[in-house]
């Protein structure tokens, strides 16, 4: 099924590739982290990817937008490159956001970004066609079994288990408006 | 089904992003490798992405391999980035490649790489699990369906039709060598 199909998809073509050492410099996730925290002097609570899964399917491109006025863009983790089915240092790249903790009046760091494969999902499925019909029907269905599938192939995988984190969150509230994804995060 | 769900992927999370205008230059590939060509001084007899589809679904690291000894690599074309949800100034990256043409005794180049979403299949597929041997029953009728999807999206998508080639073929002979692509690429 579709779900299943994503989840596989993006374990086996992006996190088993990027969370444990690999490429050039040999290191996993968690010590990329590290490096970052040693050359930019920041606290990252959790050295982890954390990914967002909004059962909207509805992905920003940044998650630093007027959207979240509390969550501003930092540099990236250093780059990883590999040669993958003909392309020649493809780059895997990921993202690092900082966030206003209000309560304790502090900013923490972390590595966050969304599960790129809904936004394809959605993309794909309601461009023209019969398919947007079954998107509105199936969505919440298929999100769902991403979700758990994923959840599964990481605690089956011992080495990678404990450098990804999955927020599966309602991200859009009964009046349409989003909801404010730092606090999802944060706790 | 499977065959079907990685064409839409990979035709809507990445062909329909990098072979039309967009990201930061508004350049679609065709306008890159022009600009290649008038940099490196080289012919690009083909100019659009090719995109090889294995019927075994083997997806070496790159084409310039001793496997292959009459191709080898090149400077990438530029890269292209894009903010793709939540991942700040993701990288799309297209490797080129240099044929030796024995018959008319020149080198050309081209722009080719396998069809990721078949090596992330295989991989997926085959790790430990009660997969392993569904690959090898159901491969050749997901390959089959993934190229012929694939072709149809790329018919009906008019902008980008003429920006892509496919090549699907056995690429295992009866000895279990594998063929010459340079072959396949250059007809
Ligand atoms: N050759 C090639 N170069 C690319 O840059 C690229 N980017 C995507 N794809 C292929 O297109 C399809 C759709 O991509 P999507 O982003 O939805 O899913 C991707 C995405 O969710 C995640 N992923 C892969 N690379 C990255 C990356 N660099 N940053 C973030 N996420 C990534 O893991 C999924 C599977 O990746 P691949 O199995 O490599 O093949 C993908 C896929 O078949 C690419 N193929």
């Amino acid at each position: 099924d579709y779900g299943t199909g994503m989840a596989l998809s993006f374990f086996y073509g992006y996190l088993n590739i990027i969370l444990p050492r690999s490429g050039k410099e040999s290191t996993n996730l968690k010590e990329e982290i590290e490096i970052y925290t040693d050359t930019h002097g920041v606290t990252f609570p959790v050295p982890r990817l954390i990914l967002l899964i909004p059962q909207s399917c509805i992905c920003l491109d940044s998650l630093a937008s007027d959207k979240f006025p509390n969550i501003e863009a930092c540099p990236s983790l250093r780059e990883r490159t590999l040669n993958v089915a003909g392309v020649k240092n493809r780059v895997y790249k990921n993202s690092v956001y900082k966030i206003s903790d209000e309560k304790r009046k502090r900013k923490i760091c972390v590595c966050a970004e969304y599960a790129t494969p809904l936004l394809t999902f959605k993309t794909g499925w309601t461009s023209i066609g019969p398919q947007a019909k079954n998107f509105k029907k199936h969505r919440k269905e298929i999100v769902q079994k991403f979700y758990s599938t994923l959840r599964d192939l990481l605690k089956n995988n011992l080495e990678i288990t404990d450098l990804c984190e999955l927020i599966y969150y309602d991200d859009i509230d009964e009046n349409g408006k989003f909801r404010d994804i730092s606090q999802f995060i944060m706790s």
